[in-house]
């Protein structure tokens, strides 16, 4: 059986607020040991955005203080029942390593990373 | 027969010097779209430590200035004839997204990351 996105995707996901300043997020990225922080609206938990520790480098190499300059609002997602290679075929076209999961909704339930990917391919050996 | 590294590493290296201050190395990830900086002895050639864009993030919750305060030393490594699987174990082992690939006298001569085993996976698809 093909596995799907819900096989391997992690299901605690950390995530960033707008008004969030860098300092804050840099912080969860580091605590969690995570590249990725979905930027959730407070008031309807539905995705506005994402952030990376990529984009953290942005804003240094371009001097950038806030979540709201920095982050990407046009965020590729995927659902739970999809195939994980159709998601990772996605990945690769827009040169990302990761996607949130949502919802019909569009509130988040889970991530799926490059790093989850490569997991699966051993067998989660550890 | 069963894909090695030196079938999926990209051989186009963009690495970091350890007197490169942190926004030098910001613009080296963002000009090039990636997350991973060898850093290189200017002198020998060889692989000193490595610094991440989850570095990146790690300054600015730190509040650190250069690239030797924050590069990870103890660099997790892979050579080009290693199979893929036992290189992603050992990432998944240690948490770490990406592997400089190195030869005998410890130069770099690649670079492996899990975006690299996953577009592997579903055959390169972009
Ligand atoms: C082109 S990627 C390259 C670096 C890295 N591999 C990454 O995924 O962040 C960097 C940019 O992709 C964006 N990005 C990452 N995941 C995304 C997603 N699921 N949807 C849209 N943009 C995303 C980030 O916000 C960042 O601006
Ligand atoms: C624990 S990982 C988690 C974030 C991300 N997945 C990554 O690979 O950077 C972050 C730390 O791993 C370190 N790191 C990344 N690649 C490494 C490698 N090949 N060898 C040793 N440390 C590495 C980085 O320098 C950073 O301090």
């Amino acid at each position: 059986r093909e596995p799907r996105v819900r096989d391997i995707m992690e299901r605690e996901v950390v995530t960033a607020n707008p008004e969030d300043d860098i300092q804050a997020a840099a912080k969860k990225l580091i605590d969690r040991g995570v590249d990725h922080l979905p930027v959730i609206d407070r008031e309807t938990g539905k995705l506005l955005g994402i952030v990376t520790s990529w984009d953290l480098a942005k804003a240094i190499a371009q001097e950038k203080r806030t979540i709201r300059e920095i982050m990407t609002r046009r965020v590729v997602t995927a659902m739970e029942d999809e195939l994980v290679d159709v998601v990772a075929r996605r990945m690769a076209r827009h040169n990302i390593s990761g996607v949130p999961v949502i919802d019909e909704e569009r509130r988040v339930i889970g991530i799926m990373t490059t790093d989850d990917i490569s997991k699966k391919l051993v067998g989660g050996g550890a």
